[in-house]
């Protein structure tokens, strides 16, 4: 969770200039509201009721200052990945795949196959324009950070506790999946191209 | 699952 917030840290520092995707910050957005509901319906501790209003307030902040304050640094022109194309998918397999078939678990499944995909975007944005500010894969780079501790954090889990989260796991290593890629750019490319600052070359 | 802190994702 910590790599988490300083990824959204990272990203509001990167709002004052462009190459951010606002569409995947407002699926972020998205997941996180459909998500953290249970903030209503049950109390689990003061750390889980903070981490979340601290999630929810950074995607809705990002969210407002992409759209409206720094509107005219915002991109939109290489910003044009359909959402359709993923809420739809998401939506029906989180009607179809789920624990029980309840309003709150349907909106928990639907945010977390949301989850898995809310990058795609954001890498099809910087893949239209060809390369990522250096500020930009240094988000990215903690997003993936972050979502590869939790593959750590389920083996020890499923080590220690004997249980896993299917659905959890399952779209977690397939949004791991979609930053590998990103990952052999910023390793592979990052290195070389760090000194000229104008960010990292990304192949179409 | 949804609102259950020992086995969800946050």
């Amino acid at each position: 969770n910590a790599l988490h917030v300083i990824a959204l840290l990272l990203l509001l520092l990167l709002l004052l200039s462009c190459g951010i995707s606002g569409k995947s910050q407002v699926l972020f957005a998205l997941v996180f509201t459909t998500r953290y509901l249970d903030l209503f319906t049950n109390f689990i501790s003061l750390y889980n009721t903070v981490m979340k209003v601290i999630f929810l307030l950074c995607s809705y902040v990002t969210v407002y200052m992409i759209y409206w304050r720094f509107w005219k640094s915002f991109d939109s022109e290489n910003d044009t990945f359909r959402l359709e194309f993923l809420l739809v998918p998401v939506t029906g397999l989180s009607f179809l795949e789920n624990y029980s078939f309840t309003p709150l678990e349907i909106l928990w499944t639907f945010s977390i196959y949301l989850e898995s995909v809310a990058i795609l975007p954001q890498l099809f944005m910087i893949s239209r324009t060809g390369e990522a500010e250096t500020i930009t894969t240094h988000y990215l780079f903690f997003l993936g950070l972050y979502r590869a501790l939790y593959l750590a954090n389920w083996i020890w889990r499923y080590h220690t506790e004997n249980f896993y989260d299917q659905i959890a796991v399952v779209s977690g290593v397939v949004q791991t999946i979609f930053y590998c890629d990103f990952f052999y750019l910023y390793v592979t490319k990052g290195r070389c191209q760090e000194g000229d600052g104008h960010g990292i070359p990304i192949p179409a | 699952s949804a609102g259950d802190p020992d086995h969800d994702e946050l």
